[in-house]
Order: C-alpha cells, then sequence, then structure tokens
C-alpha cells in the first residue's frame, strides 16, 4: 500500500463520515441525493462479492464491511427515517438513475478482463462507480443553498478518486505487471465529472463565500 | 505470468 491509496482511502471514509454525520447527527439530508446513495449501494455491493471470495488483509475486509455497512445505511435513513426523509429534496432529485445500470451492465458484459461472474460483476462496479455522482451534481446545481457538510462530502468524493489516480501513477512504475485500462479509465472519466464542481468549490474557497454552482 | 489484478484495491 503506498502512500496516495492510503489518503485516497481515508479521503473516502472520510467523505462518508461527513454524510453520516449531517444525516445521524443534524438529522438532515436536505441536498443529498438519494439516487446517488442507491447507485453506491449497488456499487459496493457488487464490488465487493469477493469478500466471500477471497482475502487481502484485514484492513482491506473492515474497509469494504464499512462501505457495505455505511451505503446501505444512508440509504435506509433517507428512506425510512422519518425526520431524514422529510428533509430529502424529492421534487429535485428527479435523475433517472435506472437508466445508467442497463447501459453498464451491458458494457460490463461486453468490456471486462475476464469473462467470470464475479469479475464481470466487478467491472460492472467500476463503470457505475464512474458514473453514480451524477445525480448528486444535478441536484447540487438545482440547490440554492448548498450546506457546508453537503459541499464537503462531494469534495471528499471527488479527492479520493483523484487521490487513486496518484495510487496508480505510482503502481504502474513500482509493480511489473500492474496494468488495468479498465480502472484506469473509469477512474478517470469518474475524476473529470468533478472537474467543474472542483472548480466552483475552489472558488467558493478563494472568495469566502457560500458555494453556489451555475445554473 | 499472471498480471496482478487490482482487486486488492477499495
Amino acid at each position: 500500500m503506498n502512500i496516495f491509496r492510503l489518503a485516497g482511502d481515508m479521503t473516502h471514509l472520510a467523505s462518508v463520515l461527513v454524510l453520516l454525520l449531517k444525516i445521524h447527527t443534524i438529522k438532515s439530508c436536505a441536498g443529498v441525493s438519494l439516487k446517488t446513495q442507491e447507485l453506491y449501494a449497488i456499487v459496493f455491493a457488487t464490488r465487493y462479492l469477493d469478500i466471500f471470495t477471497s482475502f487481502y488483509s484485514i484492513y482491506n475486509t473492515l474497509m469494504k464491511l464499512v462501505f457495505l455497512g455505511s451505503s446501505f445505511s444512508i440509504v435506509l435513513y433517507m428512506k425510512y427515517h422519518k425526520t431524514v426523509h422529510r428533509s430529502y429534496d424529492r421534487e429535485q432529485d428527479t435523475f433517472r438513475h435506472w437508466f445508467l445500470v442497463l447501459p453498464c451492465l451491458l458494457l460490463a458484459l461486453l468490456i471486462h478482463e475476464k469473462f467470470t461472474f464475479l469479475e464481470v460483476l466487478w467491472t460492472f462496479s467500476l463503470y457505475l462507480e464512474a458514473v453514480a455522482i451524477l445525480p448528486q451534481l444535478v441536484l447540487l446545481q438545482r440547490t440554492r443553498n448548498i450546506d457546508n457538510l453537503t459541499g464537503q462530502y462531494v469534495f471528499l468524493l471527488g479527492g479520493y478518486r483523484g487521490l487513486y489516480i496518484l495510487n496508480w501513477i505510482y503502481r504502474y512504475f513500482t509493480e511489473p505487471h500492474f496494468v488495468h485500462w479498465i480502472t484506469w479509465i473509469s477512474g478517470l472519466v469518474q475524476t473529470l465529472l468533478y472537474a467543474d464542481f472542483f472548480f466552483y468549490y475552489s472558488q467558493s474557497w478563494k472568495n469566502n463565500k457560500k458555494l453556489q454552482l451555475p445554473a | 505470468e499472471e498480471t496482478e489484478n487490482a482487486h486488492d484495491e477499495l
């Protein structure tokens, strides 16, 4: 494990904690896209099936359990917790997210490293993760008042992907057989989707103003 | 030899 990956994982963990803090402590999910959260739950459920088949490290297994548990509990909170559910921006969160699932599945069936059940699902999870943030970005654009926690959540999530790219560059040069085009391209696409958000986030930070995305 | 897979990542 290199420093970029550890930093990436920790940033990812921090993003989840920020979101849980908002939902659990403030009992609000205003500005948070349930569609994106549902997609992440599917992403982790399909990617981490290898919990049952292979063991890498205690760290690896623990983190997988944390991401699985947190993504499903966030979805359940938003759907079924009375107070949290009331703060959900249902009218604004209208992205047709299920339309992302089928193309990702088809793409995974066509383009993968190995044609096995677990490998195709794993590839599907990479493609889906790349686009899972879209409903959240659309919702942010429609939300007039983006609160700090929601902004930080998206910023940390984007930061995690950026750090993973550095990790892949590092691994490419230090591990002789580490070449994974599918992972890299979907990771790059995912990071690029944040470019616009990062720009406005840094502007608001620099000018010490509230974050607002142009319509 | 086999390519090291990326499954050790999260």
